[in-house]
């Protein structure tokens, strides 16, 4: 799945996802990447969130709306996306997720759920500081 | 300060992120440039999770999900279970732009993406048919299924209802790369 924020130099903001979904899944199930607030969300005002992981259970949170949500009282991108990932682990200590954050100002975060076997997520930025495509890696929560 | 433009997507699909960075520098929208930044991962098949010929459902076909939303005017296009087209962040767009609609599904997403010029075609390729074929021959496991006869855990279907649901089941698998 790729989730992506796009914010231009007078931050205007766009989100958007694709995915082929989870394998061997039941015909007809779709997961969280299409639906807004849950695989992704964009207020130019604010900011944008993009989540990623197990998509039956993400959506149950609309973790990208959270995190926006929280941006929008002035928390920082990375403690958005961390207190995101923290509703969903309260309920869901093992489920694979992850979330990346922006704020309008340029500002970028991740979070993800430690479980065995994922331990780090990457993500991939572009800004006037990076001049070029740079994988960063957070640590998982 | 403010550090902007920027472009930022989940995992290390950085053509995608150079495409979107560089449209943005070209003078698109950005929401031109998220929509051709998640194409050119669709084009790639980014990780396998992403675009064409990954993931088969229990049937053996790969369907797409994807949304696209603008932050200055909180319009939303998306598609969920979309088949036989391989574009679906563009299928996103044209119910964006096509419709006053938000989220079309199944068959007659498929249905509006051909109406609006969208090619129809299998998104199944001989590794997707090979994972699906190993799938059946390995008792259709891992299996999503629960509270279904026969037991989902060793036996695929066709499946009932089972009387009686156990409650909460914790989920028993995981694969790190097959994600949303």
């Amino acid at each position: 799945t790729i989730g992506m924020i796009v914010i231009g130099q007078s931050g205007q903001l766009a989100a958007a996802t694709s995915t082929n979904g989870a394998s061997y899944k039941v015909p007809g199930r779709v997961g969280d990447s299409p639906i807004a607030g849950a695989g992704a969300y964009a207020d130019s005002s604010v900011g944008g969130a993009a989540a990623t992981g197990d998509g039956d259970l993400m959506m149950r949170f609309l973790p990208s709306f959270l995190a926006v949500e929280l941006m929008r009282s002035g928390t920082e991108p990375t403690a958005a996306c961390q207190t995101a990932i923290y509703r969903i682990k309260k309920h869901y200590p093992e489920a694979f997720g992850a979330i990346i954050c922006a704020n309008n100002t340029g500002g970028f975060g991740a979070a993800c759920n430690k479980i065995s076997g994922f331990t780090q997520f990457p993500f991939t930025v572009f800004n006037p500081q990076s001049n070029k495509a740079q994988v960063h890696k957070v640590d998982c929560v | 300060g403010t550090i902007l433009p920027l472009v930022i997507n989940t995992w290390g699909f950085e053509n995608a992120t150079v495409t979107a960075w560089y449209a943005l520098q070209a003078g698109a929208s950005p929401l031109d440039a998220v929509q051709k930044g998640c194409s050119v991962c669709e084009e790639e098949q980014c990780d396998g999770s992403v675009g064409y010929g990954g993931h088969p459902d229990e049937t053996g076909e790969t369907t797409l999900d994807a949304l696209i939303m603008n932050g200055d005017t909180m319009e939303v296009g998306a598609v969920g279970d979309l088949r036989r087209v391989k574009n679906a962040v563009g299928v996103a767009r044209a119910v964006m732009e096509h419709t006053q609609h938000t989220f079309l599904v199944g068959e007659s997403a498929s249905a509006f993406a051909q109406d609006m010029g969208f090619k129809s075609e299998s998104l199944s390729t001989n590794d997707s048919m090979k994972t699906f074929t190993q799938w059946l021959s390995q008792k259709c496991q891992p299996n999503y299924r629960k509270n279904v006869f026969p037991d989902p855990s060793g036996t695929c279907g066709p499946y009932k209802p089972r009387a009686g649901v156990k409650p909460r089941q914790k989920r028993g698998f995981l694969n790190l790369r097959s994600h949303d």
